[in-house]
């Protein structure tokens, strides 16, 4: 996860 | 595990087909309107004219922009966001190119031979300063074959999901629940394919689609890492985040 951050924050994000 | 019914395939079907529908960046409307206007020869100059450097940034850009709708696609489908994190990322690490790979057929005009990229239509030709030409043209080769099949727009949000749901990827910690979710995919695959009347022979073809996917991402990681044996600093600096992070 950690070396994945920003696709993990796409995942945490509402569906926009 | 029990056997899946009509009803709920037909239930997978419309929630992976609405959220196909609502993430696929162009909808069909937008790219008849656009009336498949390809670059002018000037501008395909301009292109190739374009230092390398310059012109792997533009891709790995736009390439960017479509994986973040493929995100937002997997976001979408039943099941997906209950599987771990770890799985989630696996899946989407792996195989939100090869999905952006098969969208691409939906903005592929095959009587030309052309894409739709940066505002119009274009040919190989346009990438040349990439210094990828073979593998240009094996994406332009699978483009045109998968337009060949005529996929509806169901069958094509069943079968972006069943490429992207593959319990076959390393690092998957729940391989099962990967594997569940995609036999009920393939399911709902098949029933779309029947309920269109679709010829027996095409969902192997699309089974065979899958390991051209595999190669083709394979060679793009390996085109990219020659890339940036040379220019190092330029994929630091200028390209995406999230493309170095998933493909860095």
């Amino acid at each position: 996860k950690e070396k994945h951050k920003i696709l993990h924050q796409l995942l945490q994000n509402s569906t926009s | 595990s029990p056997p899946v019914s009509m009803a709920e395939l037909d239930h997978l079907v419309q929630i992976i087909s609405k959220s196909h529908l609502e993430t696929c960046q162009y909808l069909r409307e937008e790219l008849q309107q656009m009336s498949w206007q390809s670059f002018l020869q000037d501008e395909v100059e301009s292109y190739q004219n374009k230092p390398r450097e310059a012109m792997w940034q533009l891709c790995a850009v736009k390439i960017t922009e479509a994986i973040q709708y493929v995100v937002e696609f997997a976001k979408r489908i039943d099941g997906f966001m209950d599987l771990c994190q770890n799985d989630q990322i696996v899946l989407l690490k792996a195989g939100s190119l090869e999905v952006v790979f098969v969208r691409m057929c939906r903005v592929f005009d095959s009587q030309n031979n052309a894409v739709y990229f940066d505002g119009k239509f274009a040919g190989p030709d346009v990438f040349r300063a990439l210094g990828c030409d073979d593998l240009i043209t094996s994406v332009f080769d699978f483009a045109k074959s998968l337009c060949s099949l005529h996929l509806t727009e169901d069958e094509l949000a069943l079968f972006s999901a069943f490429v992207l749901l593959s319990a076959d990827r390393s690092w998957l910690q729940e391989k099962l629940q990967v594997e569940k979710l995609q036999q009920k995919t393939q399911l709902a695959l098949q029933h779309v394919l029947q309920k269109n009347h679709r010829e027996d022979g095409v969902l192997n073809k699309l089974r065979c689609k899958v390991a051209v996917l595999r190669s083709l991402c394979s060679r793009h990681t390996e085109k990219l890492s020659a890339f940036r044996a040379v220019y190092p600093d330029i994929v630091r600096t200028h390209f995406p985040p999230l493309y170095k992070e998933l493909f860095g």
